[in-house]
């Protein structure tokens, strides 16, 4: 562990914390898009199925039962529990355009061509995409509560902080992973205008409203 | 890539 690694999990946590705070506080899940959670519960899912077969820390462990639990929790608030203010009508991106390529490729290229390791892949590409969903629902709404935007950065920031840990590992550790680094590059740089916009104005006061 | 046969990381 190294404390790039640390605050990027830390930040994931917050994230996480923060989307559910605003949910439960607000009781109401507008801005947030359905479809994004579904594959981060798709995500957690098909990355955590070891979860049972090898431990390597009880931090680690604890923390996957977390993300897996309250994935499920954010799409059970809302399909069902706040679902009245849901807005399917500006969710619309077609996640099997993510899905088919993403099992296709983690079909190909992988480590192992074993079921969980092909699982495990199919997990890390697909959540360099998960994102697309909610930016996209952001730019048709044309803004984002500030809530949401403090949401996003935690989030877009958790994996940019991952590549930090990745470079220290690869220097202290000898790690290297290329296709978790290659899919972190493609998360991280998904968020870039995002992060623009938060730093110019989120910090500002102001709120985001990207062209529509 | 695995260290000791398994993903380390979250």
């Amino acid at each position: 562990m190294n404390i790039f690694r640390l605050v990027g999990d830390m930040s994931h946590l917050l994230a996480i914390i923060i989307l559910l705070m605003k949910m439960w506080k607000s009781r109401s899940v507008a801005g947030i898009s359905g479809k994004s959670q579904i594959l981060f519960a798709i995500v957690f899912t098909t990355r955590y199925l070891d979860l049972f077969t090898s431990f390597v820390s009880i931090y680690n462990t604890s923390m996957k039962v977390f993300f897996i639990g309250t994935s499920y929790v954010t799409v059970y608030f809302i399909y069902q529990h706040f679902k009245p203010t849901y807005d399917s009508n500006h969710d619309t991106f077609r996640v099997e355009f993510l899905i088919v390529p993403v099992g296709g490729l983690a079909f190909l290229v992988n480590h192992e061509f074993s079921l969980l390791e092909i699982l495990w892949t199919f997990s890390i590409y697909l959540e360099s995409v998960a994102i697309l969903p909610q930016l996209f629902m952001v730019s048709k709404t044309g803004e984002a509560e500030s809530i949401t935007s403090h949401y996003l950065f935690a989030l877009g920031s958790y994996r940019a902080l991952y590549l930090l840990n990745w470079i220290y590992r690869y220097y202290f550790e000898g790690f290297f992973d290329l296709i978790a680094v290659v899919a972190g590059c493609v998360q991280t740089i998904l968020y870039c205008d995002f992060f623009y916009l938060y730093i110019t104005k989120v910090l500002k006061g102001k709120k985001i409203s990207l062209p529509a | 890539v695995m260290l000791g046969g398994k993903h380390d990381e979250l």
